[in-house]
């Protein structure tokens, strides 16, 4: 099973096409294998990104360089798979 | 018993189809279970037909989880279910929506990739078909569509989530719905389900022209968003594919609206903002409960205005 250990998502608040433009480009790059939730498409939609703990660093050294505002949506994303997973393990024993 | 099923929790494929049976054999006046095809990897493809008879009515088409990792919109297809199950007879408006027309809802549209996201790799999007001359596996089954097959918005590179596929078609997922759709010949309305962004959307996604119909599907898309927001203020936008998100071509609304199924809509259900496609199960009864006041809004609009 693939684990996310690490792993955060990223919530990008491009202020202004030329924002959008760079992270388009990452995007199109499929540079640090990076994964949209939600792709650059508009400064009126934020756009979401799973960042492999690998590339963290890059990525967010990328944004501040270029003051692209950003916070951190889920912190660790291995975390809220493992709870959604008890989750349904509990569920399962009561079902049954 | 359906009555026990708890539908503020995610459920793996064998649960869901055994939960099926149960609800047709709870409501064998009003739903059947049809297989529609198989999967790559042959699981079978079920659609719940909501039907009080006749013969090739007037019907209504849903899909969801064509995604496989959107795991709030399998989840919102099963409760949506249910609800249509029991609220028939009691509810005036669905009650009037299936005196003359059928509704039939794939609730997982992607089971190999829906299992695949249970099992391997829970951030799993596409199916599970392998790509000759790749080592990537899997197509993305909304841009597999024979709609502006190969445009901009999708990609030729098999290892992207955005993958087109070798041909339009080409996936046996969206060949079964689409050999079901032409044989039936009477969908009057097509609404795919995903998460998230909140967003109800309407063609196209192909090009950012006009649909000719997309001022009246403006308006039904709005008013059904406004009875969306009404329950918990959740805020959708609503638009075209094009104007809202991106141009993205192969797209199933696209195609079902070119065949001539006018009421064509994607919903992209919620995160509210902190948890995406993880969102956790206690969000599953409130986000199925609003989307169903604009399900049914599109219901009675299809419904009082045959064409």
């Amino acid at each position: 099973e693939r684990l996310f250990t690490g792993d955060q998502v990223i919530r990008v608040d491009a202020q202004s096409e030329e924002q959008l433009k760079l992270l388009q480009i990452l995007e199109s790059e499929e540079k640090w294998n990076l994964d949209f939730w939600r792709h650059p498409v508009s400064t009126e939609l934020p756009v979401d990104v799973r960042v492999p703990r690998s590339h963290l660093g890059a990525l967010k050294e990328y944004l501040n360089a270029h003051s692209i505002p950003f916070t951190v949506m889920i912190d660790d994303v291995q975390e809220l798979l493992d709870q959604e997973k008890a989750e349904m393990r509990e569920n399962h024993i009561r079902q049954h | 018993n359906t009555r026990d099923f708890n539908f503020g929790a995610y459920h793996p494929l064998e649960t869901i189809y055994s939960w099926m049976d149960t609800l047709v054999d709870q409501h064998p006046n009003l739903v059947t279970k049809l297989e529609i095809g198989q999967s790559y990897e042959n699981r079978p493809m079920y659609v719940l037909k909501f039907s009080t008879g006749g013969t090739n009515r007037p019907a209504i088409w849903m899909d969801l989880g064509i995604h496989s990792r959107e795991w709030v919109s399998q989840a919102t297809g099963v409760w949506t279910a249910n609800k249509i199950a029991t609220d028939y007879d009691t509810d005036a408006s669905l009650t009037a929506v299936l005196k003359t027309m059928d509704i039939y809802m794939l609730i997982v549209a992607n089971p190999d990739g829906y299992v695949f996201s249970h099992t391997n790799d829970r951030m799993w999007r596409k199916t599970r078909s392998p790509n000759s001359g790749s080592v990537c596996v899997g197509v993305d089954p909304n841009r597999n569509w024979d709609a502006g097959f190969g445009g901009p918005g999708a990609s030729t590179n098999p290892c992207s989530e955005t993958y087109q596929g070798s041909s339009a078609h080409s996936e046996i997922e969206v060949k079964n719905i689409v050999n079901l759709i032409q044989s039936h010949g009477n969908f009057k309305s097509f609404i795919s389900v995903h998460a998230y962004s909140q967003l109800l959307m309407y063609p196209y996604g192909y090009t950012c022209r006009s649909a000719a119909d997309q001022a009246e599907l403006d308006s039904v898309g709005r008013a059904a968003v406004q009875k969306l927001t009404s329950l918990y203020g959740t805020t959708y936008k609503v638009g075209s594919i094009c104007t809202i998100i991106y141009q993205a071509s192969g797209g199933s609304i696209d195609w079902s609206y070119d065949v001539g199924i006018k009421y064509s809509f994607a919903f992209e259900l919620r995160d509210t903002g902190r948890y995406g496609f993880i969102l956790p199960a206690d969000q599953i009864i409130p986000t199925a409960s609003e989307t169903w006041l604009a399900l049914k809004h599109i219901m009675e609009y299809v419904h009082d205005h045959p064409y």
